[in-house]
């Protein structure tokens, strides 16, 4: 019998400026979801369990860019993407383009275990999603408060923002446009420096 | 982005992630997250799950990295996971999440920073942001 063990995240790129109590509240999450975690490892779930149990956790809390709290399109609108893959027999599934999809990560394990594909998206994913009865919302479930100041200042400086997730009240951000003019390559008609943070 | 990797008392490695992508993003934009190797990998040695620059995951296939230098270069967990950090993310920034089939965990980034935590079974346990 080996031993169990665990690890979360909540993104990459932090703000360097954020407030000690956004860092707590963050702390305080990740913690849950490792204690929720390790709950299932106690009980001898399998690990592909555990693993979706605690990103749908993750994805439920709007702390994080995922599920509710989700980064927005330029439309103002949530698009979503998850994938899950289990070690032992090197099972996959994954979904992009999802907008009504509660819990994306429960989608993408249910088109590894339910369909004869690895990755559906869009139109086909929601599709799957409807058929297979999992729990649909409206896209305005998954919109706070906060990123659509987040999406407001991007659009005002014409950028793809930095991901910093927990934003600070002021929305002290930084976006890339001072560096846009650094490099002649360009993508999607801006600067390929735009797109560098996640 | 989120992320989790859990190998279970059978040694059974597993790897999930999930994102809502980028701040004004295009409609249609796809990232790493969903992309099996790039942002999500798990076999029989390691699970992997990675957040960051996703243009620089994608072409670094930085999860499936991780597991490959396992294999070939017969490195440990961590000693992947820093190699795959310090040498395939090509001027990237990026972080990921990893545990092996041993019960072993790690984390690298190379990013300001990175929301994690990690524990394992001998009582372990770490949360942090730098």
């Amino acid at each position: 019998m080996g031993k169990w063990a665990i690890a979360v995240h909540g993104g990459a790129g932090v703000d360097p400026n954020l407030p000690v109590q956004r860092q707590e509240a963050a702390k305080q999450l990740l913690t849950r979801c490792l204690n929720l975690g390790i709950s299932a490892l106690r009980s001898n779930c399998p690990s592909i369990d555990v693993v979706e149990l605690v990103v749908r956790e993750l994805e439920t809390d709007p702390l994080f860019n995922s599920g509710r709290g989700s980064a927005l399109t330029e439309n103002g609108t949530v698009e979503m993407e998850a994938s899950i893959m289990d070690g032992p027999k090197r099972r996959c599934g994954a979904v992009s383009g999802l907008t009504t999809v509660k819990n994306p990560i429960s989608l993408a394990r249910l088109v590894m275990e339910k369909s004869p594909h690895s990755y559906l998206a869009f139109s086909g994913a929601e599709e799957f999603a409807r058929q297979q009865g999992v729990e649909l919302v409206d896209n305005e479930y998954f919109i706070t408060e906060e990123n659509l100041g987040m999406l407001k200042l991007a659009k005002e400086a014409n950028s793809i923002l930095f991901d910093y997730r927990i934003p600070n009240g002021g929305f002290e951000t930084c976006s890339a446009g001072a560096a846009a003019t650094d490099s002649p390559l360009q993508m999607n008609g801006l600067p390929i420096s735009l797109y560098a943070p996640e | 982005t989120v992320g989790c990797v859990v190998v279970d008392q059978e040694g059974r490695c597993a790897a999930a992630t999930s994102t809502g992508g980028l701040m004004n993003k295009r409609t249609g934009r796809i990232g790493d997250s969903p992309l099996i190797g790039a942002g999500t990998y798990a076999s029989n040695l390691c699970g992997v799950s990675c957040t960051g620059e996703g243009e620089a995951i994608i072409r670094a296939t930085l999860a499936r990295d991780v597991a490959a230098v396992m294999e070939y270069k017969g490195l440990c967990l961590q000693e992947a996971v820093d190699f795959v950090i310090k040498e395939r993310l090509d001027e990237g920034q990026a972080g990921l999440i990893a545990v092996s089939k041993n019960g072993e965990v790690a984390c690298g980034f190379n990013a300001n920073g990175m929301f994690r935590g990690c524990a394992t079974e001998d009582g372990f346990m770490e949360v942090g942001i730098w």
